[in-house]
């Protein structure tokens, strides 16, 4: 573990804990795509499949069981807490994300560490988290004004894969024969889809003015 | 062992 690595793990723990800070305080889901909630899920149970067969360490089993227990927690709000549900903006989070999850997995069968079930599916979690954002981005143009939280949920979950990005880096010019090429190339994208966000995000604070994306 | 090598990572 490096501080890289470290400094990853806690951006990305903040930034779901202030998307449930939003959700339970406001009582609303208003600007938040489910889409890309659902993706988040998916990503977690299928890149976490090793969670009861492989134990590395008790702070890995102790996050993957809060990254998948706190995507499901709100997925399941968005979609049946009676309160929450009703602010969920329907008729802008139109993301047809099948294709997402498609192209995801059709990726991962070509590319690979190993041709296996579990294998395939960690690298279609890979890949498909790279693309998860896109609906709540989509969201976010459409929306027009966001709110803080929001706002700050996004900028977090978009900076914890820089980190890891300078994580490889690290690893690879410290540990011998250190590789990550498909979890490497694959968050260089993720992050590079954050890059118009990050520069309207940045524009916000230095002008302490409200959040906007143009449409 | 390889594989809790290179899936250390969350």
């Amino acid at each position: 573990m490096n501080v890289f690595r470290l400094a990853g793990d806690m951006t990305h723990l903040l930034s779901i804990l202030l998307l449930l800070l939003k959700i339970y305080a406001t009582k609303s889901c208003s600007g938040v795509s489910r889409k890309t909630q659902e993706l988040y899920a998916i990503v977690f149970i299928f890149r976490y499949l090793d969670l009861f067969t492989d134990f590395i360490s008790v702070y890995n089993t102790f996050m993957k069981v809060v990254f998948i227990a706190s995507s499901l927690a709100i997925v399941w709000c968005m979609r049946f807490h009676p309160v929450v549900r009703r602010s969920y903006d329907r008729e802008l989070d139109t993301f047809r994300y099948f294709f997402l999850v498609g192209a995801s997995f059709a990726l991962a069968l070509i590319w690979h560490e190993k041709f296996s079930v579990q294998e395939v599916f960690w690298a279609f979690s890979i890949y498909l988290e790279a693309v998860a954002i896109l609906p709540q981005l989509v969201l976010l143009q459409r929306s027009g004004n966001v709110d803080n939280l929001t706002g700050q949920y996004v900028f977090f979950l978009g900076a914890y894969r820089a980190f890891y990005i300078l994580n490889w880096i690290y690893r690879y010019l410290t540990e011998p024969r250190f590789t990550r090429w498909i979890a490497g190339t694959s968050g260089v994208v993720q992050t590079a889809l954050y890059a118009d966000f990050f520069y309207y995000y940045f524009i916000s604070w230095k002008n302490n003015s409200k959040l906007k994306l143009p449409a | 062992l390889n594989k809790i090598l290179y899936h250390d990572e969350l």
